[in-house]
């Protein structure tokens, strides 16, 4: 079957020390 | 809301809804900052298989419910109702859905000492080719393409949030149309060639007298710096630094002694300087600067907006990954030159209207405002 992939917008304005465990 | 496509009712994105599934598994993977679609696709299989291949057969399912909001996506056992996994939303890199299968991909915090090795060992080094922890969770549903597509539709409710937050209207540009325009612009790379190149990174050894301070006021680089580490602001007539004639006002100062000031807060770095007191020799490996940083903002249209936010002339607020971040606009900082005109005795008014008329190319030239105001006089130099 057809794989879709949605990217998050909010990906490229957050720190990726930022995020949560 | 302006058209958020998808099956929801952003309303009640908003509140939270709840999608039946089982939880099949997770797993970790490293990945780049912001990996092609194509990698992702990969990821998202990868995922799959690992979570299907570790039990095989005997797997054994356990019945979720799934609460999406534009908040937070969370994991509650659907008997006993315990949390099992809550992540917010901003920290969901993506979410593939596969026939029946829907994989949520969460980014994990850096280590802290990781991230520090990699300012300290590599300089400048290219973000994109960092390595960053992702957790893959991986759901079973008859409902996952529209679990999937409501996550999606939460993800662009709650973009449209943090666009309007930022003084952006949604209405006025499609998201397509931001993100075009973000990457359209160039990080501005002329820090990055400067730390790089060898012959702008020095080690100086400094001559004093035990009990003599050193001579110098430090400030911060800056909020959006390459490199967070204190920039030499001032040194004292006939002391230390100022006799050595090794330094110069802009230098960025790297260690001390071999103790790294990179990331350290400014109280921090003074503490370290005032430690060398009773010392002889003072070791710095230090990054020659001009003491005026140079700014290219792109903006195609007065539509965008710029993305920081200025008071009296100084810098005191940056979007994120805005149009200013990527030109090298730093919090902090006063504006010295807009487009090649002078604004140090400019009205704020003024300034901001400069700013907001501005169209292609706009060129600052900014400083730390502490800086400034020891070089104009308007400050005292508590020399340290």
């Amino acid at each position: 079957s057809a794989l879709t992939i949605t990217i998050n917008p909010m990906e490229k304005h957050e720190q990726p020390q930022a995020a949560e465990e | 809301f302006v058209d958020v496509p998808g099956p929801c009712e952003p309303e009640d994105l908003i509140d939270g809804i709840i999608f039946a599934a089982n939880y099949l598994g997770s797993t970790q993977l490293l990945s780049e900052r912001n990996p092609s679609k194509n990698i992702r696709m990969m990821q998202a299989q990868e995922a799959v298989s690992r979570v299907k291949n570790t039990d095989g057969d005997a797997q054994t399912l356990t019945e979720v419910d799934l609460f999406i909001s534009t908040q937070r996506i969370k994991v509650l056992n659907a008997d006993s109702q315990e949390t099992m996994m809550d992540n917010a939303l901003r920290t969901i890199s993506y979410i593939a859905d596969i026939g029946n299968i829907v994989v949520l991909m969460a980014r994990r915090r850096m280590p802290r000492t990781a991230s520090q090795d990699c300012i300290e060992t590599t300089p400048g080094a290219p973000e994109a080719k960092k390595q960053y922890k992702m957790i893959c969770h991986v759901f079973e549903s008859e409902d996952a393409q529209l679990i999937a597509q409501s996550i999606g539709q939460a993800f662009s409710v709650a973009y449209q949030e943090f666009l309007r937050a930022n003084g952006i209207n949604p209405e006025d540009l499609s998201q397509k149309e931001y993100s075009d325009i973000i990457n359209t612009q160039e990080m501005y790379n002329d820090d990055l060639i400067h730390f790089s190149n060898s012959e702008n990174c020095k080690e100086l050894q400094l001559e004093k007298s035990k009990g003599e301070i050193l001579g110098v006021v430090i400030v911060e680089s800056g909020w959006g710096s390459i490199l967070p580490t204190v920039i030499l602001a001032n040194m004292m007539n006939g002391g230390p630094a100022a006799r050595s004639g090794k330094l110069s006002i802009g230098d960025q100062i790297m260690s001390i002694n071999n103790t790294s000031l990179v990331g350290l807060p400014l109280a921090t770095c003074q503490g370290i300087i005032k430690g060398l007191k009773n010392q002889v020799q003072v070791k710095m490996n230090i990054v020659s600067c001009p003491p005026v940083t140079t700014v290219l903002i792109k903006r195609p249209d007065l539509k965008y907006q710029l993305g920081f936010s200025v008071q009296n002339g100084i810098i005191c607020s940056l979007m994120r990954g805005g149009i200013a971040e990527r030109g090298g606009v730093r919090v902090g900082h006063r504006i010295i030159e807009i487009n090649g005109q002078s604004v140090v005795a400019t009205a704020h008014e003024k300034i901001v209207q400069a700013l907001s008329n501005s169209v292609g190319e706009i060129h600052m030239k900014t400083m730390p405002a502490a800086m400034f105001r020891l070089l104009t006089g308007q400050e005292t130099p508590m020399y340290i």
